[in-house]
């Protein structure tokens, strides 16, 4: 042990397991992190050449037999609750992504909330199986976050009672999805509905993408890589072309609209639940931003305590970097900023947990919060820890430019979070429509509640600072 | 119906509420802007592209406030004394670094008065030097395995520059004393000079 980072040890004022607890959600979880941590690390199936050491093909082969590794590892110890199957993950990939990423967190999720009874009985158990490979196709070449521009189309047929699936136009094709290029072959598509001549806006399909012997892609189907990327070398960012591809009817996500055999269409109850799964993943990216930026800070305070340079005091020995006030100046509000984060992660998962749990029971009343909360903090959380993670990497001298040190990793890891599942300024945008609808509710007389709530007092109060 | 704040900078719940503040007059800073951009007869879509600047400082400093308050009141779910000295320091120096950031902010709205806004900066070398013997155990307190982590510079050992040289050695490039490259282009390029 390094005697400048043992002798920081001594000087701590309270005991660190009791605040791991705290952070992991109390001791129970922590425990159970540890066992996962060394289920992974003791088994030598893991082991792998760093990745910084590979070209891009063979950090997505490697990456493919890793993802391949876990599902099987897992099933072999019973890894199954959602929490421990995120702590595997999280562990086995490192500061890396895994091919099938979006599989897990976007895939499934999809199914599991807006399958119909029946369609989740057909898609869970054989996506469940990976015999079904998944992803999510949302946005396409010249279209992001705003949704209503995204122009792939879904024309339902009566007379064979089969949705056609096109790409109109080549900003059309989709682009960008995790395991997209090589790795899957069903996509959930988001297209725009037409039936009866009328067009419904943005639904969700089931489109299967490869044959599921062969895996060579299916007729109408043009899909691969989008090539090296700045970040995510281990994942097969894809493009999807469709051309007048036929689904069966049953292939439209039917949990809440639905359209009859007829062509009939019957409307959601709710608009936002199509975006149900992209709340959920930004309620889940909070907690991402604290996880990478707390990472960072690892690694730039216990470097700050190991490295040695220039000096206060004339004649006296380097002192750690540490001791310098600017390097406390930059990193200690990072630090602060990496809790505060992990601590918003928690309320953000319990509160998408409780508000979900309303909404399958009917309840949409906290839906508008709950897509305006997310989609604010997770632009807040990812922009603050991008560039805080910069910062650490700055705050490491010449070594944070070494892949050795990780930070180069972390960060082009992180980075796509300001731009994945709604872009940050556009995330800001919605949070302010909902914050400007809120105003106008208090200044009408309406009471509000959640997190809006002080805006029942706009215009009561008058504040005058007051010397302390 | 007025309710003068009285700002105690080492004070987080009173640090909560002129970020609460803060969040409330930004909002309604947009909200009038909106009014005043369609006033100007403009159609509600160009009167919120023109405030869309306004529109995300809003979204800004409303998502600032949840995360303060949310800090602040994970410090009451702390029982350990220690502990919640610790924690309780971060989340000022979190407050008080979100204010100097955006002091301007604070000052226009007048939640914080010029000479409390010239205290924070010392109050912020405070604690810094008050974090500064814990600084360590506070990462070590995330709990990142060395095999998660995968850094040289971040090791939980502190034993950086052997096993940095360690991995500069495993580099490809290192495979062969001498690179092919030198016999293709190197050593040509010398016997034409």
């Amino acid at each position: 042990m390094n005697p400048d980072i043992l002798k920081e040890r001594h000087s701590a004022t309270f005991d660190v397991d009791k605040l791991t607890y705290i952070v992991d959600g109390g001791a129970e979880k922590t425990k159970r992190r540890r066992e996962i941590e060394s289920m992974v690390f003791s088994d030598p199936d893991f082991d792998e050449v760093d990745p910084n050491f590979l070209s891009g093909s063979e950090r997505y082969d490697q990456s493919v037999r890793k993802s391949a590794l876990m599902v099987l590892k897992m099933r072999e110890y019973g890894v199954a609750d959602p929490d421990d199957i995120m702590y595997y993950k999280s562990i086995a990939k490192g500061n890396y992504q895994e091919a099938f990423g979006l599989h897990y967190a976007m895939f499934l999720p999809t199914l599991l909330s807006q399958c119909d009874a029946q369609q989740l009985q057909k898609w869970l158990p054989v996506s469940e199986s990976f015999q079904v490979l998944g992803t999510y196709a949302q946005t396409e070449m010249g279209h992001g976050t705003h949704l209503r521009g995204l122009e792939t189309t879904a024309t339902y047929d009566p007379s064979t009672q089969e949705f056609v699936m096109n790409s109109p136009t080549v900003s059309s094709i989709k682009w960008w999805p995790g395991g997209l290029g090589k790795t899957s072959n069903h996509a959930i598509v988001l297209a725009q509905l037409h039936t009866r001549g009328n067009c419904h806006g943005l639904h969700a399909f089931i489109v299967p993408l490869r044959d599921m012997n062969t895996h060579q892609p299916l007729p109408g189907i043009v899909v691969g890589d989008i090539g090296p990327k700045f970040g995510f070398h281990e994942v097969d960012n894809g493009f999807l072309k469709l051309e007048n591809v036929r689904i069966p009817r049953e292939n439209m996500l039917m949990k809440y609209s639905k359209v009859e055999p007829d062509g009939t269409y019957l409307k959601p109850p709710s608009d936002k639940l199509t975006y149900g799964t992209m709340v959920f993943i930004r309620a889940y990216i909070v907690s991402e931003s604290a996880r990478a930026l707390s990472k960072a800070c690892t690694i730039a305070i216990r470097y700050s305590v190991v490295r040695h340079q220039s000096e206060i005091r004339p004649g006296k020995p380097e002192p750690q970097i540490l001791e310098y006030q600017t390097q406390q100046y930059k990193l200690f509000p990072l630090l602060a900023t990496a809790y505060a984060f992990t601590f918003v992660g928690q309320y953000m998962k319990n509160t998408y947990q409780r508000i979900s749990g309303d909404i399958s029971q009917g309840d949409f009343s906290e839906l508008p919060e709950l897509h305006a909360l997310t989609a604010g903090l997770k632009a807040f959380t990812t922009w603050e820890a991008n560039s805080a993670i910069e910062v650490c990497r700055m705050s490491c001298g010449g070594h944070g430019y070494s892949r050795s040190s990780a930070l180069p990793d972390i960060y082009v890891n992180f980075t796509p979070a300001c731009t994945y599942e709604g872009e940050n300024t556009v995330m800001m945008l919605q949070t302010a429509r909902y914050l400007v609808k809120s105003y106008r509710q208090a200044k009408d007389g309406q009471r509000l509640s959640g997190t809006v709530s002080y805006l029942n007092d706009i215009g009561t109060r008058r504040v005058q600072p007051q010397p302390v | 119906s007025a309710r003068p704040v009285v700002v105690d900078i080492n004070d987080l719940s009173s640090l909560v509420e002129i970020y609460k503040l803060r969040a409330s007059i930004l909002v309604e800073l947009a909200a009038k802007s909106i009014q005043q951009e369609l006033q100007r007869r403009k159609c509600q879509e160009e009167a919120w592209n023109n405030s869309s600047i306004d529109l995300v400082r809003a979204s800004d400093a409303h998502c600032h406030y949840v995360v303060v308050k949310l800090f602040t009141d994970k410090l009451a779910e702390v029982g350990d004394t220690a502990i919640h000295s610790v924690l309780s320091t971060l989340a000022l120096l979190y407050a008080l670094h979100g204010i100097t950031r955006n002091s301007g902010d604070f000052l226009q709205a007048g939640l914080l008065s010029v000479p409390q806004t010239q205290q924070i900066p010392s109050r912020i070398k405070e604690l810094l030097s008050q974090l500064r013997p814990n600084a360590v155990a506070l990462v070590d307190a995330f709990d990142i395995s060395d095999k998660t982590l995968r850094s040289v510079l971040g090791r939980y050992d502190g034993n950086v520059y052997e096993n940095m040289f360690e991995w500069a050695r495993s580099s490809p490039l290192n495979a062969t004393e001498v690179h092919e490259s030198y016999y293709k282009y190197l050593k040509p390029l010398r016997s034409k000079l």
